[in-house]
């Protein structure tokens, strides 16, 4: 308990700091490989005309995803590596946010280290989580891991071009949502597509503006 | 450092048990989706008429596993729900065991909880591990979460039925993987269609017979 709290204790000032700055911010957790840092990739790539897009990323290992934040047009990103810590926590980003000059962004997207259990434990701070599904894993994550789907803000389903290849009962899996968490704002894309990409940068674009 | 050698002690007390038995056991590990529990049924089904296979299966939350590996035809499954912890560990698996009659098995699996992380800290005692990759996670796993490519005995490479739909550069995952574990035992295959599964039942038979 003690521990946590110094954890949300942290993450307050985080945000009282992103908030004093006019800075909103995204949490993208997700399991390896759903698609985090292709969700980044497009929604640099779809706003960078009308904000500016900061990126901090956590992985164990290698700076790969803060490269592909740079490539695509973030006016900044910072990579966190954990040393094996399987998730982030208030005070790594605390420590990274230094790197960022807060006055030049509007949007920060955090990238979580991809793990479907623990990074939803350890709130950061930031306005919202995202939580980013994939079709190929499978429609019974609600139910096995239901910890990170009852506590997340809104709702990505990625890599909807597979559908076709792999078995995936969408009614099945929007009823173990809809137990854990009811009426979550979900939205259903392809990052490789492109296909309902546009409705999520409209959410983002509308979220950043309500904050201002 | 203490806690861990309590639970190499106990992975060593889990292995003289299974030895004791002459039951062969395999470690599968995997993020979540990549095809574990296929993996099992494919396992179970290509091999229940030569060997008694049993699976103790570790998950957050539910039997679903366990209850997929009983409709596959193993003699025996056991579900360990871990209440939120993110891996399996030998105390774990030690409890588990008196469930199964060690007797009348030539094969134990254990299917560790979904992350590609944390289970690779934790031997259990099984003979040998077997980490799952599959071909949407993308190639660059290995780079970046090193530990559990670097920890393993076989590598299957999972859902290649998938590879005209998802961008995976095979060589550059197959030289990340060399790098960490070179000469690492590897299976190409799709549980969905079963291409490269027949390699796969071989060696596990293989395995199993060399054991006794
Ligand atoms: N078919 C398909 N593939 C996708 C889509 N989005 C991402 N991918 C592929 O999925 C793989 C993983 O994507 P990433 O964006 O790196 O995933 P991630 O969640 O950031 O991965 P980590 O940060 O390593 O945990 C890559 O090969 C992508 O090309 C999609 O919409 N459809
Ligand atoms: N296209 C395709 N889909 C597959 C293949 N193997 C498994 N799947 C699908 O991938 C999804 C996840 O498979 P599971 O076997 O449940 O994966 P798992 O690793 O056991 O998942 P958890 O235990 O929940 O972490 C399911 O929808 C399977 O049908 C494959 O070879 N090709
Ligand atoms: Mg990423
Ligand atoms: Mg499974």
């Amino acid at each position: 308990e003690k521990i946590m709290s110094a954890n949300d204790r942290v993450a307050a000032e985080n945000r009282a700091h992103l908030d004093a700055a006019c800075v909103y911010s995204l949490n993208f957790m997700a399991s390896p490989g759903a698609g985090k840092t292709s969700l980044v990739e497009r929604t640099i790539q779809g706003l960078q005309d009308r904000l500016r897009l900061a990126v901090i990323n956590g992985d164990i290992a290698t700076s790969l995803d803060a490269d592909r934040a740079d490539a695509a047009g973030a006016v900044k990103s910072v990579q966190i590596n954990t040393g094996g810590n399987c998730h982030l926590d208030a005070i790594m980003l605390q420590d990274a946010m230094p790197q960022l000059t807060l006055g030049e962004i509007d949007l920060l997207i955090v990238e979580n280290v991809g793990n479907l259990i623990c990074p939803s434990n350890f709130q950061l701070g930031t306005h919202k989580s995202v939580l980013v599904a994939s079709i190929p894993e499978g429609a019974d994550k609600p139910y096995k891991y239901p910890g990170i789907y009852r506590g997340v803000d809104v709702l990505v389903i990625n890599k909807i071009d597979l559908l076709p290849y792999v078995p995936f009962d969408m009614d099945y899996f929007r009823r173990g949502v809809e137990a854990l968490n009811p009426g979550l704002e979900t939205f259903a894309l392809s990052c490789k597509t492109g296909e309902g990409v546009n409705a999520w940068l409209d959410w983002v674009a509308n979220e950043v503006e309500a904050e201002r």
